[in-house]
């Protein structure tokens, strides 16, 4: 790897972007993707965390270009140069200019803009070029598949150069220096929310929240653990909305907005593909929960105060849905933010309660703290 | 410039002038505010950068414009240059 002269880099660990100008090569969600990946890349090596900015001056200003404009290193249209960025520093530094004269894309056809940001990223947060083939910040153009992709060694060498490795963090990462210790656990203990998403997955019990992720043994409460998303699922990083396993199928799934992953245990089984493949009408945008019912071999999913039913056998969402949870399902209330089947129960998480549902009393036999789950 | 050389007369010109803005893109260093350079056609300056890129790229440092070095040249690339800027 190499650095700058001079070794340029941000005195700070919070850096704000702002994407000011788009292509319409890629609508601006995917761009927005690409961008908030890429720098997840870099900041699950260091202590540095990013926030977007949508107005204003931010430390990396990001925008899409053509030709000259305006900082004495025009662009040069299709291919060539595709993108630079420029050193840490006031002003113009940090600032990242994308060529719009290529055909930027999520995928591979065309130039991958996560591929093109992260590396430019690396110029942003004070790297040079490496000579290091397989290092990101090798000069010339090489694809790299977003989900799954995990910085090269040359580059975590040369980032943690300039600012220290990242510690693991036991709790929620909210400032990137924050020692690993106990407080930041009972965030969770004393906060009214509730988990993002529960699920089996093969022994073991996994409930996640933000950019953590708790595993436990179905009947033991000790040797829970906290570790964070992005160490064991890269690909989702942060706030995953559901997820269920089909355990004798041995796949789980995990639903993140209109995306869902397939894994095998902790393997990812391929890039990420729509929730529409279930059926779900148009106007389902994310999915809040999901259960898998093993006896019937029904998956529920559930959406606002709504829930559906799809057949794992058919591979088809069940007709004469959706039906209100409420009716359904008596003495759950609130919206569900989390299910998990767990030896013939359901287990509903609705903020700060978790409903244990018994299936054949079609009934709520008990109401839990959601956190106790956790060991709280 | 046949001396930088070891491609086909064809590509010749084009690909001088490819390389010559690469070099002068990515392997000139340019501090402070731009200066004029007088480049004199193919002198040795060139060879000089051409065996820079060659370096930097793990090639055979030849000097000259070969095959391979001029397929790394046409690759598309980040525009922050190879050297110390």
């Amino acid at each position: 790897y190499r650095l700058f002269p001079g070794e340029p880099k941000w005195k700070k660990n919070t850096l704000t972007y702002r994407i000011s100008k788009y292509t319409p090569s890629m609508s601006s969600a995917d761009v927005d993707k690409a961008v908030e990946m890429a720098l997840q890349a870099w900041s699950s090596a260091v202590p540095l965390s990013f926030v977007r900015v949508n107005s204003g001056e931010a430390d990396i200003m990001i925008s899409f270009e053509t030709g000259d404009h305006g900082d004495s290193y025009p662009f040069d249209g299709p291919r060539g140069t595709l993108a630079h960025a420029f050193a840490p520093g006031e002003g113009l530094g940090g600032d990242t200019h994308f060529d719009n004269a290529e055909k930027w894309t999520m995928g591979m056809n065309g130039f991958n803009l996560f591929t093109v940001a992260a590396h430019e990223f690396g110029h942003a947060l004070g790297l040079a070029h490496s000579t290091d083939p397989t290092a990101l910040m090798y000069p010339t153009y090489k694809y790299q598949n977003p989900y799954g992709f995990h910085l090269p060694k040359d580059d975590v060498k040369g980032i943690q150069a300039l600012y220290g490795p990242r510690k693991t963090f036991l709790g929620k990462p909210t400032v990137p220096h924050a020692p690993p210790h106990k407080p930041s656990i009972p965030d969770l203990c004393d906060s009214s929310s509730s988990f993002d998403a529960v699920t089996m997955l093969g022994k073991e019990l996994l409930f996640f929240k933000d950019r953590i992720f708790w595993r436990r043994q179905v009947h033991l409460t000790a040797g829970i653990r906290p570790s964070t998303i992005t160490s064991s699922f890269p690909q989702l990083m942060s706030n995953v909305d559901a997820a269920y396993e089909v355990a004798e199928r041995g796949i789980a799934y995990f639903f993140k907005g209109p995306h869902y992953w397939i894994t095998r245990g902790f393997q990812m089984q391929g890039p990420p593909r729509t929730i529409y493949d279930f059926g779900f009408p148009r106007h389902v945008q994310r999915i809040d929960a999901a259960v898998y019912l093993r006896e019937p071999q029904k998956t529920l999913f559930f959406v606002g105060d709504e829930y559906y039913s799809y057949d794992e056998r058919k591979r088809k969402m069940e007709k004469d849905y959706p039906k209100n949870t409420e009716e359904e399902f008596s003495g759950v209330n609130g919206q569900i933010d989390a299910a998990v089947e767990l030896n013939g129960y359901i287990y509903f998480f609705s903020g700060p309660k978790a409903y244990k549902y018994d299936t054949e009393k079609e009934d709520v036999v008990s109401v839990l703290k959601s956190s106790s789950w956790v060991g709280c | 410039v046949p001396s930088l050389f070891a491609g086909t007369p064809r590509s010749l010109r084009n690909d001088y002038h490819l390389a010559q803005a690469y070099l002068d893109k990515y392997y000139t260093r340019k501090g402070g505010h731009p200066i004029g350079e007088m480049v004199a056609r193919g002198g040795n300056s060139m060879v000089k950068k051409i065996k820079e890129l060659q370096a930097f790229f793990g090639l055979q440092v030849t000097g000259k414009l070969d095959q391979t070095t001029m397929d790394v040249i046409k690759r598309p690339r980040c525009g922050v240059p190879d050297v110390a800027n």
